[in-house]
């Protein structure tokens, strides 16, 4: 009953209002949505949607990125874009757009980067939080550097220093952060209130 | 670029034009 009532029109908004309506400044939020695959038996986290808002400290997150980020990588990360953006419109001309000229963040490329990923059985932070049914709070670079998941670790070299995963009825609702956020009941509530859809 | 299912276009054009909007409030 819980997946009948799982609508996906309303996801956009609940993620949107997760992180617009928190205490925190949380970088994005995503919803990862299980599935099961009848062919190889395996439970599946893919994407269902996600919510990017950014760093609140611009000049803070240009710096990093300055640092971080190559002219080359930028270029291929432009690149992409101009690629998506043309088969999003349509187009078979890759579009020239002065927003996609504008340097892409680590965040921006890490969220984007996750359109593209899922999770089987278990793997990776949504994984191990859906297969365990507890939330995973990972603060501190340091801590994210060293962790056992991927995910994870790539969070942390994107810029992330704040990276939860919280189970939900048919999925895992992912937050990540550049800022040092620590575990709140209050958050767990409000993804419990949310995203269990039953 | 390989093909986006369609689960992910949506996010993927409201993405764009979210930072379309932020790039131009900079």
């Amino acid at each position: 009953p819980s997946v009948a009532l799982f609508n996906q029109d309303t996801l956009q908004q609940r993620l949107q209002a997760l992180i617009e309506g928190a205490r925190e400044s949380w970088t994005y939020a995503i919803f990862w949505q299980s599935s099961y695959d009848y062919s190889s038996g395996a439970t599946v986290l893919g994407w269902g949607d996600g919510y990017y808002k950014g760093e609140d400290d611009k000049a803070k997150s240009k710096a990093k990125n300055k640092a971080s980020s190559s002219a080359a990588e930028q270029e291929h990360r432009k690149k992409v874009l101009r690629e998506l953006n043309s088969l999003i419109s349509g187009s078979a001309t890759p579009a020239t757009d002065d927003a996609i000229d504008e340097e892409v963040t680590d965040t921006e490329w890490f969220f984007l980067v996750s359109m593209t990923q899922s999770f089987v059985n278990g793997g990776g932070l949504p994984g191990q939080a859906f297969f365990n049914s507890n939330p995973i709070w990972v603060t501190g670079a340091d801590r994210l550097a060293s962790s056992p998941c991927e995910r994870a670790r790539q969070g942390q070299v994107f810029g992330l220093q704040t990276m939860v995963c919280i189970p939900s009825a048919n999925g895992v609702v992912e937050l990540g952060s550049t800022e040092v956020i620590f575990q709140s009941s209050d958050l767990m509530h409000k993804v419990r209130v949310l995203f269990n859809f039953n | 670029v390989a093909p986006v299912p369609q689960a992910r276009k949506a996010s993927l054009a409201r993405f764009l034009e979210k930072r379309k909007e932020r790039v131009m409030n900079l």
